[in-house]
């Protein structure tokens, strides 16, 4: 079964074209391997984005380098995973 | 074991096995109303299974509704499940909506890609795509909505197999796509589609693979802005609408492009909650209100589609 152990959702605001491009680099950046839960768009147009732990920091670093805003989304998809998986248990206990 | 869909939790998340039993029942309790008709086989060998809910006539105009093509996005085949219901419990009660089963048949196919819903039960929670392998290719799976027939492998769509948004090798190559295609070129009389999907808030209409207005563009925005009033009137819940291109981005080989393109004037796609605090993790105590208020929506879409013959 696949964990996600680490990883984290970030919301991204691009606010111009500029920083729009910057995260459309991440969109088709391959080896850090980021699922976006909602692709670059346009300017102001909120992206998620799940990042695998070891691609972090290097997100992380790219967004602060480039002044682009973001936010944790979701601090720890295993644990809300865990709390769907328990909470289904539950259910049907 | 479940033993009638009263005592059915529809406020849960379900596994394939349980929707599957859930579908039996209904269809056992309400013979008269509704029947299972099974449209082909998912790659892995799973029933591609179909709710028809008729009160007679044979090829009816047809309304289709579809839940849960991207399998993470399990929200979808959640309120699939209460839509049947609600289907069920509302005939002969709700005017409106004994007036269009009067009229129309309804198609709810509810876990519209089995084999990606099941891994993400048991494997992968975070699973999208299909998961078929085609020989050559490093990845597995397919985007389904990336898959049809419309302006297929055009801009929004990835030809690596190891993206998310893979188009496959080509058009309807998944099973997933190919049975529904092969359903509604066969059925000929289904004058409304509506693909549901899961999250970020927007009701949207063709096309994706172009950025030219739709011939019914002005029909199709102003009955977006209808059905988005009436989902917000119960919780609040604020929606956007629009054409694909405009409201999100291109996103070619789309759901709705192929049923508009096959004529079915009203093919819409709802994404539904939420805006960003749980993405696809949505919590189980969501499920009913974000239900309840599609369904406002959906009425909206299927009495327009009733009052506005083509």
């Amino acid at each position: 079964t696949e964990t996600f152990v680490g990883q984290q959702v970030l919301r991204i605001l691009p606010e111009d074209a500029f920083q729009l491009e910057k995260v459309m680099e991440l969109d088709a950046s391959e080896k850090l391997q980021l699922d976006f839960w909602r692709a670059p768009t346009y300017p102001k147009s909120p992206v998620d984005v799940r990042v695998p732990f070891p691609s972090l920091q290097r997100v992380k670093v790219f967004l602060e380098s480039n002044g682009i805003q973001y936010d944790i989304m979701i601090e720890d998809l295993q644990s809300l995973i865990d709390e769907e998986k328990l909470d289904m248990a539950r259910q049907r206990s | 074991v479940l033993q009638t869909t009263e005592t059915f939790n529809y406020a849960a998340y379900h596994n394939l096995d349980e929707i599957n039993a859930f579908m039996d029942l209904l269809v056992t309790e309400k013979s008269n109303l509704v029947s299972k008709l099974q449209i082909g086989k998912s790659y892995e060998g799973r029933p591609i299974n179909v709710l028809k809910f008729s009160t007679g006539g044979i090829k009816r105009p047809a309304i289709w509704i579809d839940t849960g093509i991207h399998s993470r996005e399990w929200v979808t085949q959640a309120s699939g499940v209460w839509f049947a219901k609600k289907i069920v419990d509302s005939y002969g009660k709700d005017p409106s909506l004994t007036s269009i089963l009067n009229n129309f048949d309804i198609f709810l196919e509810i876990v519209t890609n089995p084999d990606g819903f099941a891994f993400t039960h048991s494997q992968n929670r975070m699973w999208r795509k299909t998961r078929s392998h085609h020989s050559g290719l490093s990845c597995i799976g397919v985007d389904p909505n990336r898959n049809w027939d419309a302006g297929f492998g055009g801009p929004g769509s990835s030809g690596n197999s190891c993206t998310e948004t893979y188009r496959g090798p080509y058009a309807n190559s998944e099973s997933e796509v190919k049975a529904i295609v092969d359903f509604v070129q066969d059925h000929g009389n289904i004058k409304a589609f509506i693909s549901i999907h899961s999250y970020s808030q927007l009701l949207l209409y063709p096309y994706g693979y172009t950025t030219q207005k739709a011939a019914d563009h002005e029909e199709l925005d102003a009955l977006a802005k209808k059905a988005v009033n009436a989902l917000a009137s119960l919780h609040g819940t604020k929606y956007r609408y629009g054409s694909i291109t405009a409201a999100i981005y291109p996103a070619s080989g789309g759901t709705i492009d192929w049923t508009y393109d096959q004529g079915i004037k009203y093919s819409y796609t709802f994404e539904l909650r939420d805006t960003g605090r749980h993405g696809f993790l949505l919590p189980a105590s969501q499920i009913v209100p974000t239900a309840e208020e599609t369904w406002l929506a959906l009425m909206v879409i299927m009495e327009h589609t009733r009052d506005h013959p083509y």
